[in-house]
């Protein structure tokens, strides 16, 4: 779903974060 | 006929997409869905942070949105 699309990209960011 | 992973995250995958345009990490999670590749959502971040990091592509913001890219 869209919704746990968007949870998944939030994950990512975050995990992302220090390099974004 | 492969069951269900016809599609595999890998650097390799990844590198040919950010080579072909700048994406969110939204579209590459679209890219590599866990329907397709059988990974977890949580392998899936795992393992696309940690490609990501050792990609090290380049950055900039298309509508208000960062996108990451490479060039060969």
């Amino acid at each position: 779903s869209s919704s746990e699309a968007d949870e998944m990209a939030a994950a990512l960011e975050a995990e992302l974060n220090d390099f974004m | 006929h492969l069951s269900h992973s016809d599609v595999q995250l890998t650097e390799e995958a990844v590198r040919r997409y950010l080579i072909r345009k700048p994406m969110t990490t939204k579209d590459l999670l679209k890219k590599f869905q866990t329907k397709r590749t059988g990974l977890s959502s949580e392998q899936t971040v795992n393992v696309l942070a940690q490609i990501l990091k050792r990609l090290n592509p380049e950055r900039k913001n298309v509508n208000d949105k960062m996108h990451f890219y490479l060039t060969e």
